[in-house]
């Protein structure tokens, strides 16, 4: 097996951050739930953050993956409004 | 469309605004006509009236500002977020901010004002952000032309739920708000379908279909959210395989797209394929792997032109239902694959096989798009 490049996990580590703030900004990523402790203030869990990119993808129309694929990437990447998708 | 939870609204027609400040990006005059004309928008079809104050506290306060500019929902520089807007309420309710780090334009070199402040408007008087890819109050920015501009049907729906339709007589009544094509209409039919890439693009309107073979769902979008600098509807598209781009046609010209871009030297026009200028309008377009020909419809006609030997074939036009039994005299749409040419015409497809020059099978277009 080869090492992944270095670039390529950059570039994935880019792309959940990106998705992170995304989601948590349009999409209140941040779990709510009570019980929810976690170290750091930022931790999300990967089952919270494949959810809200599910709600994220419904939005859009897009095929409800969970996953980052490239569709959802070139959404995300969008310029677009900065009210919430999921209105508070 | 959505509404705000509560359904938040004004409970009232008449709606002050007030500019607080400007935008070096394009003169002040341009920017109190680009919030006028947003705001008109949504007068023209209810019963808002909205009036412009110069102090005091409006229902609607507009100003431009930059990264953290006072309401903990800061901007983050250029791109991504371009403006928001508060929902109906007193204080901050309504108030309506754009990012100043973003380039702000009348035209198309920049974010249009005009649209951006349209949307934001929609929010400040109680819409959220709509599902339908061709609704203003879609989250995402995509260019239109500002003279050509025209609410949604979803739009003009979401917000007449809020406030009702306008009260006044007009003189000429108002053309029918666009409507986005429903995948399961039994009326479909496709201006223009062709593969990209191990894609297939089903194109309707301002709109394109863009499925991916192994996916049940096909993605709507709008042509111009995709491609910017071709036009906003098409007739026909073909993708060019030896040369691996996609040619979109409308009218008598013709585009390549590569990926996103468009090519540089387009639009360039269709006489250079050989076809007589009396031909102002191609319906359909398919190009054929194992020959290298590509065809192009139009009325009831039909030429060919060999990639190869870039040049029209000799004898062409000929009758479509001379060379193409089973096949309607005129048709919408065509792709090729695997030996078959999918014709389209209304709501119906036509697959023919090339080999045994005759149609196997015939079934309703829905299907590609989900449906």
């Amino acid at each position: 097996s080869s090492a992944v490049p270095l670039s390529e996990i950059e570039k994935n580590e880019e792309d959940w951050q990106l998705a992170q703030t995304y989601l948590n900004r349009f999409y209140k990523l941040k779990d709510s739930s009570a019980g929810f402790a976690s170290k750091n203030r930022n931790y999300v869990s990967k089952s919270s953050l494949s959810n809200k990119i599910k709600k994220m993808q419904e939005f859009f129309g897009l095929e409800i993956t969970g996953n980052l694929d490239s569709a959802t990437m070139g959404i995300m990447e969008k310029p677009r409004c900065g009210v919430p998708d999921v209105a508070e | 469309y959505n509404h705000f939870p509560g359904t938040i609204k004004w409970k009232k027609d008449k709606i002050t605004y007030r500019i607080l400040n400007y935008t070096p990006d394009i003169s002040s005059t341009d920017v109190d006509t680009a919030i006028w004309r947003a705001l008109k928008i949504w007068s023209d079809i209810t019963p808002l009236k909205f009036t412009r104050i110069f102090e005091g506290e409006a229902d609607i306060m507009i100003s431009f500002g930059a990264r953290e500019h006072g309401d903990n929902y800061p901007f983050d520089g250029a791109n991504g977020l371009l403006a928001h807007a508060f929902p109906p309420a007193a204080g901050i309710g309504g108030d309506t901010h754009f990012d100043e780090d973003e380039t702000w334009t009348m035209g198309s070199n920049g974010y249009n004002l005009f649209l951006v402040a349209a949307h934001e408007f929609g929010h400040a008087l109680g819409l959220a952000h709509s599902r339908d890819p061709g609704a203003l109050m879609f989250p995402t920015y995509t260019f239109a032309s500002v003279n050509e501009f025209r609410l949604s049907q979803d739009d003009v729906s979401g917000i007449q739920a809020l406030y009702g339709a306008s009260n006044e007589i007009k003189p000429n009544p108002r053309p029918q708000p666009p409507k986005t094509p429903e995948k399961c209409d039994p009326y479909l039919s496709f201006d223009a379908v062709a593969g990209l890439r191990g894609e297939m693009l089903f194109f309707k309107d301002r709109f394109f279909w863009r499925r991916h073979p192994q996916m049940p769902e096909a993605q709507l979008t709008l042509i111009n959210s995709f491609w910017p600098k071709i036009p906003a509807k098409i007739d026909a598209a073909y993708e060019n395989f030896e040369r691996d781009f996609l040619v979109v046609i409308q009218g008598n010209k013709y585009w390549a797209v590569n990926g996103y871009d468009v090519m540089p030297g387009y639009p360039k026009n269709i006489r250079r394929f050989g076809i007589p200028s009396s031909v102002r309008k191609i319906d359909a377009a398919v190009h054929i792997r194992t020959t290298s020909k590509t065809l192009f419809f139009a009325g009831d006609q039909y030429w060919s032109f060999d990639e190869t030997k870039r040049a029209m074939d000799e004898g062409y036009p000929h009758l479509i239902t001379d060379d193409w039994p089973g096949i309607p005299a005129r048709v919408d749409a065509a792709f090729e694959q695997h030996g078959y040419i999918y014709f389209f015409r209304g709501p119906a497809q036509f697959l023919y096989n090339i080999r045994e020059q005759r149609v196997l099978q015939i079934d309703r277009i829905n299907q590609w798009v989900g449906c």
